[in-house]
């Protein structure tokens, strides 16, 4: 039970940093409703982030990827508009 | 970079800053936002004009906390700043517990921010470039600050080229047509009669060079500038004749590329202790390469070599992934054995052989459609020779105003 509940702290604050910045689904920002997601999302929001951040894509919440969400940066989502279907060349 | 989806149909665009940081002067931050907008405006046709009251496209507010759009600001880090797309007004929102800071290492420097959230407000989403404006993370104070070449790529997708005189202090840009005063034109005869050259490039200001045994040519929007040719030797000097390709990189430096050897020149001047080994400067590249450009797609550098190509990105280790040389004939339409390519002022990609170019359609990853077809003849379109077939080479020429493929 307590693998399944995300731990707080880092797993909570990087759930949320993904979903602020389009990763997830805003719903995980909802501090009044419990969120149990699959480990396939978790993984893949995770990837995608290290991926648009040029990390390379582990897909775990590594040194390296918390230590980028740390940063200062612009608010507004990574993924919106066209950018959900950024084709690489 | 991304475009979101939504862009300003106009674009004489006005803002106004409703409510200023706590810390700062208000006159100073009027001026750095000026220059935030100008970033923008030095490659569109898009003004920005500061009002102080009434409707306007743009608002600007430095706020703490909540400020009445549900996206909360979180104290000093974390984010800065955030804007909205077009569609959603436009407007641009400044986390005022931040320390903002004006052409000093200490703080958030409010310039480089709030540029990138304009970018926001006309309608460019985050970058995967991580030398971009456009990323979304905060990369430090930079006095050298310019816009990345993905930057301008992704304006210009939204609001096209600039196309006025630039009165003000615009950067210079390759990429940039630039409306100069048309300089007299002349027929050159040793071109017109064997449209065949070595290489063609423009420098850093944006003027063309064509380069042709020990000799090199200006070009004009029409053709050859009078006076010309004239030796390479004089007007760069330590580079000698027939050289194989050269290409200016958006750090404003122009390569020469001949045998297995290079030089950089920093305009006309030769910039540093050259030459030096192909394989020491761009490793993975090989000697007695056809051709060479930055290629208006993705800004990369592209070499050519027979029917072979390599890509060359300066930001990668290696920066030739070892998948190279890959087959000239992935851009579709163009021969092998080329004699010079390059990515023209206005932002177009061309490609030379013998006496005939193709224009490259980035987005078709293909060689151009148009009227008359591709290939078509150098001298008629590029060097003013009148006496040249307009249309197709060996195909039928249709009368009209010679060398507007310069437009």
């Amino acid at each position: 039970r307590s693998g399944a509940a995300p731990a707080y702290g880092e797993t909570n604050r990087a759930m949320m940093y993904l979903a602020q910045y389009g990763y997830l689904s805003p719903s995980v920002r909802n501090p009044s409703s419990g969120h149990i997601m699959d480990e396939s999302t978790w993984k893949k929001a995770i990837q995608e982030f290290q991926s648009f951040a040029g990390l390379n894509s582990t897909g775990e919440l590594d040194e390296e990827t918390v230590k980028l969400m740390s940063l200062p940066r612009c608010g507004v989502k990574d993924k919106v508009g066209f950018g959900e279907s950024r084709a690489k060349r | 970079y991304a475009l979101q989806g939504s862009r300003w149909r106009v674009k004489n665009l006005t803002y106004k800053i409703s409510k200023y940081p706590s810390r700062l002067n208000h006159a100073e931050v009027d001026a750095e936002l000026a220059k935030a907008f100008a970033v923008w405006s030095d490659f569109t046709d898009l003004t920005f004009t500061q009002k102080r009251s009434g409707q306007v496209h743009i608002e600007i507010r430095f706020e703490k906390g909540e400020h009445g759009d549900g996206d909360p600001f979180d104290g000093p880090g974390g984010t800065l700043a955030h804007a909205y797309f077009p569609v959603y007004g436009g407007d641009a929102h400044f986390d005022d517990a931040e320390m903002w800071s004006i052409n000093s290492r200490r703080g958030t420097n409010l310039f480089q921010v709030a540029a990138h959230e304009f970018g926001h407000s006309l309608g460019l989403s985050h970058s995967d470039v991580r030398s971009a404006l456009m990323a979304p993370f905060y990369r430090g104070y930079d006095p050298a600050f310019q816009l990345d070449q993905d930057d301008i790529m992704g304006i210009q997708a939204l609001y096209g080229h600039k196309t006025q005189v630039d009165i003000g202090g615009g950067l210079p840009n390759p990429t940039v047509p630039r409306v100069t005063t048309p300089q007299p034109s002349a027929e050159d005869q040793e071109l017109c009669s064997d449209s065949k050259f070595d290489t063609i490039f423009n420098s850093a200001d944006g003027s063309t060079f064509v380069f042709k045994g020990d000799n090199y040519w200006k070009l004009t929007e029409n053709g050859v500038a009078a006076g010309y040719p004239r030796p390479i030797s004089r007007s760069w000097p330590g580079l000698p004749g027939n050289i194989d390709a050269a290409f200016t990189y958006k750090n404003g430096k122009t390569y020469f590329f001949k045998g297995s050897k290079y030089w950089r020149y920093n305009g006309q001047k030769m910039d540093g202790d050259y030459p030096k080994e192909i394989s020491e400067g761009f490793t993975g590249i090989p000697d007695n390469i056809d051709s060479a450009l930055v290629w208006s797609g993705n800004g990369k550098i592209y070499f050519y070599k027979g029917s072979k190509f390599w890509r060359f990105d300066p930001a990668q280790r290696p920066p030739v992934k070892s998948t190279y040389p890959k087959p000239l004939s992935n851009w579709a339409g163009i021969p092998d054995n080329i004699d010079a390519a390059l990515q023209y002022t206005n932002g177009y990609t061309y490609f030379f052989k013998g006496g005939s170019y193709w224009r490259f359609n980035d987005r078709t990853f293909s060689v151009d459609t148009d009227n008359p077809a591709f290939p078509r003849s150098t001298g008629y379109w590029w060097l003013g020779c009148s006496s040249a077939p307009r249309g197709t080479v060996g195909g039928n020429a249709r009368l009209s105003a010679p060398s507007d493929e310069h437009h």
